[in-house]
C-alpha cells in the first residue's frame, strides 16, 4: 500500500494543469468535459470506455484530479502501444484512494 | 464486462 504511485510528480503536474484548464466544478470534471479530451487521443472508443471504467474509481460519473491523472496516464501509455489493463493494477491506484 | 441495462456512469458507452 506504500508503493509509489506510477504517475510521476512531473506527469501529475502536467495532468493537473490539463485538469484545471477544463474547468472543474467542485474539484470534479463531468464525463462530458473529459470525453472530448480522451477522444482527442484518437484511441478506439471501446478502449477509452475501459480507461474510464478504470479511472472513475468511485463510479460517480465524474473524475477528480487523481482519477483524471489515472485516465490520462492510461491514454498516454496506450498511445505508446501498451495495452490498457482489464483491471487497475495496485500501483496505479492513487495513494489517496487506497 | 459492462453491467447490462440500467444507467451507466461511463460517457463512452
Amino acid at each position: 500500500a506504500d508503493a509509489p504511485w506510477v504517475v510521476k510528480p512531473e506527469e501529475k503536474m502536467k495532468f493537473d494543469s490539463i485538469f484545471d484548464s477544463l474547468g472543474p466544478v467542485g474539484g470534479m470534471l463531468s464525463g462530458d468535459k473529459v470525453k472530448p479530451v480522451l477522444l482527442n487521443s484518437k484511441l478506439p472508443v471501446d478502449i477509452l470506455g475501459r480507461v474510464w471504467e478504470l479511472s472513475d474509481l468511485d463510479r460517480d460519473g465524474m473524475l477528480d484530479r487523481d482519477e483524471f491523472s489515472v485516465a490520462m496516464y492510461l491514454v498516454y501509455r496506450a498511445l505508446e502501444g501498451e495495452p490498457v489493463p482489464m483491471s487497475l493494477p495496485p500501483p496505479l491506484v492513487p495513494p489517496s484512494k487506497r | 464486462q459492462y453491467p447490462a441495462g440500467g444507467s451507466s456512469t461511463n460517457p463512452f458507452l
